[in-house]
């Protein structure tokens, strides 16, 4: 459905966003490490099921891109260009978002298996995972338009998967409580993200008019 | 009604 093919191109532009900023900027200034180790363990730990299960081969690219480029963004922020920038002010305490999460999975899963656990970890980390780097935000004050924009797709993702989850309910009669608590969860988090973006981008645009 | 899961999902 719609919704969630929106949804998924938005996360893929979010991604792309965030490695064109890297690579032309030659700097990761301003974006989380934190955060982006963060994602590596979510993709790693959700798509555990490529080796078990095959959906379509959409699924599997977009899985095995999702991993692939979680995996180059942290290199190339401690390998590439960590010479030329240093982040003091990514300081978010990370272990309160693995610890909650690992604890909201053993309360909340489908089956007590090693992969069932995984997954519902991926999805509650999945939902908090931002967090550093819109602390980081917050410290440095202003942030790059492009950042704001990475952070906007990325965001929009899932809430756009929300009104997928209302469609599938209705036209499949298929409700995962797990995956809309968690996802109900990250666009509360990112809603304040939300509302400045879009005061913002109403702002400049207002300023602009001729 | 089918799964309940969304697992084809990402």
């Amino acid at each position: 459905n719609l919704f969630r093919i929106a949804g998924d191109i938005s996360h893929l532009v979010s991604i792309l966003i965030l490695l064109q900023t890297i690579e032309k900027g030659k700097t990761t200034s301003g974006i989380s490490l934190k955060t982006q180790i963060l994602y590596v363990v979510v993709f790693v730990t959700r798509y555990l099921d490529l080796l078990t299960t095959y959906v379509s081969l959409y699924n599997s690219l977009m899985k095995i891109f999702f991993i692939a480029s979680s995996v180059y963004v942290v290199w190339l922020m401690t390998s590439k260009y960590n010479k030329k920038f240093k982040e003091d002010q990514d300081v978010f305490p990370v272990k309160y978002l693995v610890g909650g999460s690992f604890v909201m999975s053993l309360l909340f899963h489908y089956k007590f298996t090693f992969s069932e656990i995984l997954w519902s970890f991926s999805l509650w980390l999945e939902a908090v995972c931002i967090l550093p780097q819109l602390f980081l935000l917050q410290k440095t004050g202003e942030a790059k338009a492009i950042t704001t924009h990475y952070i906007f797709a990325l965001g929009l993702y899932r809430a756009l998967y929300i009104p997928n989850w209302f469609y599938r309910y209705y036209s499949e009669n298929r409700l995962d409580l797990l995956s809309v608590s968690a996802g109900l969860l990250q666009t509360t988090i990112y809603s304040d993200f939300f509302y400045v973006y879009y005061q913002k981008v109403l702002k400049n645009w207002g300023f602009n008019l001729p | 009604g089918g799964g309940k899961t969304v697992k084809d999902e990402l």
